[in-house]
């Protein structure tokens, strides 16, 4: 459903040239459950920004369900981001003038549910990621791992086909991560592709398959079908 | 050296009263070292921003070196925080139009030191955190663990006597996270003291105790000296 070929990825500043990622090659078949792992700076967030058409590479092609999406214009790329791909970022990026609720409820507004049931599938999602005592707070109101789920909630709220999570247990203790690593097993059930980035091995061993990158490249891939 | 009494802190939202640390009593001596944990929401942030005079609470006593802080004027309370106390924000609060230098840079402005020294110094604490190759990016041009290295150098920039780390490690792969604790240990040697949340178990065990909390009250506390 997503493969990326001889992706490279370079930031140009001023005088320096920043190769970040070096010829990248993954293919992620539907409805698989992926783990991406590697040190602090090695490329991970670029490259899930990359899958979610948050960035376009230097070089290389990405094939989105077959089209490369580099012959996409803005219109389309924006549906495909909005209702195909739920993003859960590093660093949250709420918005800091709506409210949990109304968090949730930004990519619902591109499937012009009513109101009624926008707010209605709103409150369940963030019932599912345990923030039901937390409808009306701001994200200045919330702790750390509070807003983490509330990012991980609104990334479902479109029932997405590919689910992208850059950290997504990284400020939550052991058992409220266990509790959303659950979540995120439920959806691969449900047939949806996930591709999660993570520091904790252990969690990495939920996937079927773990990524290693190091210095912007695939240092190996390891197979071990989940649990 | 940090002593908290019958300390409370509850927000008013409207007509909701919530409670959120409730009649906490704890005591650190100097030189020190703490561990905090506890469930996301438990109330962890809430007190270490008000062990770093960040916040005040609504009700109890908070002394400092056997001074009631609450009878400090805020620039007693200013020089001791910039002075005596570095602080590690979960969120890193980096300041985006400074770079990385720059940003380490900023408590030695209380310091007085020189241009030159200042900036000796700053370049030293970024190589201690790994970060000798990223002097001049910007917080957005750096990676999730490379903001949180950031935010752990700044707050050494003052050689302060106390260290307050909001889970300094959530970013970090293991490795790197192992090296920013190695660096915490030193500093343990050298004599400060150190409280530090943590969500890892194992980081948790490198202390000398750690305190549980639970809905805004401490649980126990578990000694364990550390290794
Ligand atoms: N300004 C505020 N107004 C209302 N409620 C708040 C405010 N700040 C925090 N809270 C609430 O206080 C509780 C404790 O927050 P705190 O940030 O201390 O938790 P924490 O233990 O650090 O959690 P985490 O592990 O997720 O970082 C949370 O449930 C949060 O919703
Ligand atoms: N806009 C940018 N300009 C220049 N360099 C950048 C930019 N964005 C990221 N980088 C650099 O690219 C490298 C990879 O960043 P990335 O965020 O992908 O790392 P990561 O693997 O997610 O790390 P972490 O585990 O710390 O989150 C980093 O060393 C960072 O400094
Ligand atoms: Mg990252
Ligand atoms: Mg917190």
């Amino acid at each position: 459903i997503v493969r990326i070929q001889d992706i490279r990825k370079t930031y140009f500043l001023g005088p320096v040239t920043l190769p970040v990622l070096k010829d990248v090659n993954l293919s992620f078949p539907e409805g698989s459950f992926t783990a991406i792992m590697g040190p602090s700076g090695s490329g991970k967030s670029t490259l899930l920004n990359l899958l979610g058409c948050l960035d376009r590479p230097t070089e290389g092609k990405y094939l989105l369900e077959d089209v490369d999406v580099s012959t996409m214009d803005d219109d389309a790329l924006s549906a495909i981001r909005n209702t195909r791909i739920g993003f859960i970022f590093q660093s949250f990026n709420l918005i800091s003038s709506l409210n949990v609720l109304e968090n949730i409820e930004v990519p619902l507004f591109y499937q012009h549910l009513g109101k009624q049931e926008s707010r209605r599938r709103a409150k369940e999602l963030a019932k599912s990621v345990g923030l039901g005592h937390r409808f009306n707070h701001y994200p200045n109101e919330l702790s750390g791992g509070e807003c983490q789920r509330v990012a991980i909630a609104r990334s479902l709220a479109n029932n997405p086909a590919i689910i992208l999570a850059d950290e997504p247990t990284g400020n939550l203790d052991t058992k409220t991560g266990e509790e959303i690593l659950h979540l995120i097993e439920n959806l691969h059930q449900e047939g949806k592709t996930i591709i999660m980035v993570t520091h904790d091995p252990e969690i990495a061993l939920e996937s079927e398959r773990t990524v290693h990158l190091r210095d912007g490249e695939v240092e190996r891939i390891e197979e071990h079908k989940g649990r």
